[in-house]
């Protein structure tokens, strides 16, 4: 994915059950869309990233450099959403669970 | 209460309890998606919940689980006992409802309604048939150690239909007060007060219980592993069936990644003792802090590669830890 934004960002990632091998007893669905996040949270730091105040002061501490081993603010889910999973129990019973914050939908240096 | 689906076509479910009141046909080739079975009505109920409760923001009744239960049609005194199981409920899953679905069949003669449909074509005239001993649905709850009769926990009168049709009846006290007590073998009995009903064939219109629940362990970490990998790393025929799923008999080999030197590395103080995640592992510290639910996918090296890996990595973890310490640091240490 070269062609993604160097700056901290929702990428694509679609997960297929199957790939991990859930696939055997989850029902629906084959498969789901995750993304996930990545990318830079670098001083100075764009509105379009959602930092923190947190995040603005520790990017800001970085930059001056003033205390040492202060790392970058983390690239992170922000905003997700939840993902109902139809399966199968241990007893070959269908079970539906909606599971939280199992999609991204946006993301934030934090 | 709806219409009994006409096979062998999908079923046409309609379910009014838990807000589910938006009656649709199902698509065949939805119904047929979980695979064998999907013909049944669990599966297909459970199917269009799952399409409802996909949709963001809705709370299958205002949880966030619900669990389905296929009974066990046992004879008893030529008498139908449907056993249902609902072991699986967890201790963290309160029960906000539970339902009860089944199929009650239309009862003759058919010349006894003539009469009152000529007079009136509505249910209570139905009702007013003389001569008709009353059905009733009744539940028991039994402790594991007995036979089949156990505690009676609910009785529900069942009105008589004019055809067959597939009914629910919310039986969340009956369920409620069987888990409190710790029996959570319940058995349904559909009670036609009549001498020799018949038993009914083991596939016709099966009853089934619905529980909605709220599971209050659904938003600590992990739970989606808790409840969804079930990959046991250990397949049959592993000579350590008793080693936990992360257990080895083996030394735990340190894996250092490149030491990027004691600053700018951005780890939890207290973490880098741990042994370094492989790249791409899904995992990485968790196996520290998620031990027991939490099995590795990665394919298991065979125990002779395990022996020749280990004592080779020691000395190469030994020789890494070196590298985390500057050369100050180093003489330092020398000189003392």
């Amino acid at each position: 994915q070269w062609d993604e934004p160097r700056v901290c960002s929702r990428r694509y990632l679609k997960v297929d059950f199957a790939d991990i091998g859930w696939n055997e007893w989850i029902i629906s669905p084959k498969s789901f869309d995750a993304y996930y996040c990545a990318g830079a949270c670098e001083f100075p730091m764009p509105k379009v990233v959602r930092p923190s105040n947190h995040a603005t002061i520790q990017s800001i501490v970085r930059a001056v450099g003033i205390v040492p081993g202060i790392p970058e603010p983390c690239c992170v889910p922000d905003k997700m959403s939840p993902l109902g999973v139809l399966f199968l129990d241990e007893n070959r019973n269908v079970v539906l669970k909606v599971y939280p914050n199992m999609s991204v939908e946006t993301c934030a240096c934090r | 209460s709806h219409t009994a689906p006409a096979r062998p076509g999908p079923p046409m479910a309609t379910y009014g309890l838990a807000g589910d009141r938006d009656p649709q046909r199902l698509p065949g080739d939805r119904a047929a998606a979980p695979g064998p079975g999907a013909q049944d009505m669990v599966a297909v109920h459970m199917l269009r919940l799952y399409e409802k409760y996909s949709q963001r923001g809705a709370r299958p009744g205002g949880g966030n689980t619900v669990r389905s239960f296929r009974p066990r049609l046992e004879v008893v005194n030529r008498r139908a006992l449907y056993l249902f199981n609902l072991t699986s409920l967890q201790d963290t899953e309160m029960i906000l409802m539970a339902t009860f679905h089944f199929y009650l069949e239309p009862r003759g003669p058919q010349a006894h309604e003539v009469p009152c449909k000529q007079r009136a074509k509505n249910a209570s005239c139905r009702l007013l048939l003389p001569g008709r001993p009353a059905r009733r649905l009744l539940f028991r709850s039994l402790s594991p150690n007995t036979a089949t009769q156990g505690l009676l926990r609910g009785a529900i009168a069942l009105a008589p239909p004019a055809q067959g049709l597939w009914q629910a009846r919310d039986i969340s006290p009956i369920v409620k007060a069987a888990r409190r007590d710790g029996e959570l073998l319940l058995s349904a009995e559909l009670d036609s007060g009549e001498k020799d009903p018949g038993v009914p064939s083991p596939s016709a219109h099966a009853p089934y219980i619905l529980i909605y629940a709220n599971d209050l362990a659904i938003s600590e970490p992990n739970s989606v592993a808790v409840t969804l990998q079930r990959y046991d790393p250990f397949p049959a025929g592993d000579p350590e069936p008793g080693a936990a799923p992360n257990s080895s008999t083996d030394p735990r080999v340190r894996r250092a990644t490149q030491a990027t030197g004691p600053f700018h590395d951005n780890e939890l103080p207290g973490l880098d003792e741990e042994p370094a995640p492989a790249p791409h592992s899904p995992h990485g510290h968790k196996h520290a802090l998620w031990p027991s639910p939490f099995r590795t996918l990665k394919p298991r090296p065979g125990r002779k590669d395990r022996r020749r890996k280990g004592p080779a990595a020691f000395p190469a973890a030994a020789a890494s830890q070196v590298l985390h310490f500057d050369e100050k640091t180093m003489q330092k240490a020398r000189r003392r």
